[in-house]
C-alpha cells in the first residue's frame, strides 16, 4: 500500500486540488484512499460529499470512535473512498493529539487499498505531524510566489526531525511541484532558480498551468478526469500522476 | 485608532500581500502599525525585515515577556512600523492562550498609532480569534473559488458568536472583496452570483487584478507603492485603500 501526503503548510498552493485529482487518475487502475486531514475539509467537498452525508470524520478516527474501516466512505467516483473531514478537526490541532495516530489506524487497513492519499491542512501543527508519521512520500507543491520559498525550509527541517526522532524512518520527498506555473514570467524563473540552488534534483519536470476548469469542478464536487477530460489542467494531472510514480 | 483585520481561514487568498499593500498605502498620511499574526511570517518578510533584525516579536508580546511598544519596530518605510512575527508563534495557537491578549496590547498603544492592520494565519484557532477580539473591522479576501465559499459561512458564525458572548461589540466584517479577480470567467460569476445571494450589501465594489508584480515585490520585501507605482496592482490597491475608508 503506497501512501502520499500533499503538504505545505503555505496556504492557497494546491494541495487539495492536487490531492483530490491524484487519487482519482490512479483510482483508474487501483483501490484509492483519500485522507481528508484539513478541518476545512475541501477534499471532501471537492469529491461531492456533503456534510449530512458523513457518519463518521477523520476526527471520530483519530479519537477512536470509530475504525477508519468504518469511516472511510465511497464517493460517486469507482475505486476512490474517502474519510471525510469535518470542522471538529480543528479541535485535535492541540498538543494532546498522540503523533502516531493516523499511522496505527492505516495500519488497521494495509492492503485493502493499493494508494492512500492525504490532504493535510495549511499548518506544520499537531495534525501534519500525524500525517507525516502516517506516510511513506510527501509531494510538495509550490506556487512560485516569495512566500513558497521561506516555507519550505521549514517543511524539510519537519521532515528530517522526524527521521532523526525515529517517528518514520520511511518518509521521503518525492519532490517540488509548481502549480499555477507561468514559467515565462521573470518572477517564475526568479523563484524557480533560487529553489534550484537548495532542492534541484526534486524539483519535477512536470507542472500544472493555470486552468480555470480545475476550479469549476470543485463548485460541482466532480475530479477533473470526470469534470473535463479535455481541460490543460487534466493532461497536466496525467503527467503528474505518471511522474510521481516512476520517482516513488 | 482604527483597527481592520484581514482574515479568512482559507489559505492563499492574498491577506498577507493586502496587509503589506494596505498597511503601506495608509502609511502615506498615517502612522500605520503591522501586526504580523501569522507564524509564518510572511508580512514579516514581505517588507523586508528579516530573523537576525528582529529583537522582539508577536509571540512574546502576547506572552507578556515584553510590551507592544518594545516590540512594533520600524520598517524601512516611512510611518510604517511592524509587529514581526517568527514560527515560535505557532505554539501559542493552542487554547490556553486568553483570548484578549493582542487586545490588552493594542489598548496599550491607543492614539500612539492612527492605524493598525493585522495579518492572520490560514485558521480559526486561538490565534484568530484573538486578532478578532482586538479589532474592530475585519475585511475578507476572497478568491474566487469553490472553497472560499464553504469557508465564509463559518468565519460569518465565528464574528458572530463573538459579539454574542460580549468578547468583542464593536468587531464587524466591513467587506468581502475580490482577489486574483478574472470577472469575465464563468467561475467568477458562478461564484459572485452565489456569495450575492448570502453576502451582497458586504461585497466591495472594487477587486484586485491578478497582477504579477504584486508577486515580485514580495521576493524584494517591498510594498506595492514602492516597488513598482506604474503596476496594475498598485492602482488596484489604491482603490480600495479609498473604499474601505469609505465604508468603515
Ligand atoms: N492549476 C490551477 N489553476 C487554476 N486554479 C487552481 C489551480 N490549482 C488550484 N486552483 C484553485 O486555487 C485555489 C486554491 O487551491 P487549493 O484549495 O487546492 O489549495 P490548498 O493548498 O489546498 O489550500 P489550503 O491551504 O487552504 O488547504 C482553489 O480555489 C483551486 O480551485
Ligand atoms: N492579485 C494578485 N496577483 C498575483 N499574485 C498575487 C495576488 N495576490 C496575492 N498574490 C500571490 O499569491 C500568493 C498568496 O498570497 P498571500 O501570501 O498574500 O496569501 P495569504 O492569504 O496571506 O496566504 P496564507 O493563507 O498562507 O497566509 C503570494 O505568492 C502572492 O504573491
Ligand atoms: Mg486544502
Ligand atoms: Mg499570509
Amino acid at each position: 500500500m503506497k501512501s502520499i501526503a500533499l503538504a505545505n503548510q503555505k496556504g492557497g498552493v494546491g494541495k487539495t486540488t492536487a490531492s483530490i485529482n491524484l487519487a482519482s487518475l490512479w483510482a483508474g487502475r487501483s483501490k484509492v484512499l483519500l485522507v481528508d486531514m484539513d478541518p476545512q475539509g475541501n477534499s471532501t467537498s471537492g469529491v461531492g460529499i456533503f456534510t449530512k452525508e458523513v457518519k463518521w470524520t477523520t476526527a471520530d478516527v483519530l479519537e477512536g470512535k470509530c475504525s477508519i474501516r468504518e469511516a472511510a466512505q465511497k464517493t460517486g467516483f469507482a475505486n476512490l473512498s474517502i474519510v471525510p473531514a469535518h470542522l471538529g478537526l480543528a479541535g485535535l490541532e492541540a498538543d494532546s493529539l498522540p503523533i502516531h495516530r493516523l499511522e496505527e489506524n492505516l495500519q488497521q487497513i494495509e492492503g485493502e487499498f493499493d494508494f492512500v492519499v492525504v490532504d493535510s491542512p495549511p499548518s506544520l501543527g499537531r495534525l501534519t505531524l500525524n500525517v507525516f508519521a502516517a506516510v511513506e512520500r510527501v509531494l510538495v507543491f509550490i506556487k512560485a510566489g516569495h512566500f513558497s520559498i521561506t516555507g519550505l525550509e521549514q517543511l524539510f527541517l519537519t521532515v528530517v526531525r522526524l527521521r532523526l526522532r525515529n517517528v518514520n524512518q520511511s518518509l521521503k520527498v518525492l519532490g517540488l511541484f509548481y502549480n499555477e506555473a507561468q514559467p515565462n514570467t521573470r518572477l517564475h524563473q526568479m523563484i524557480h532558480g533560487a529553489l534550484s540552488e537548495a532542492y534541484s534534483p526534486l524539483i519535477l519536470g512536470a507542472y500544472i498551468p493555470r486552468n480555470v476548469h480545475l476550479g469549476e469542478a470543485q463548485v460541482v464536487g466532480e475530479p477533473i478526469n470526470f469534470f473535463d477530460p479535455r481541460a490543460r489542467g487534466y493532461r497536466a494531472y496525467l503527467q503528474l500522476a505518471e511522474e510521481v510514480l516512476q520517482k516513488w
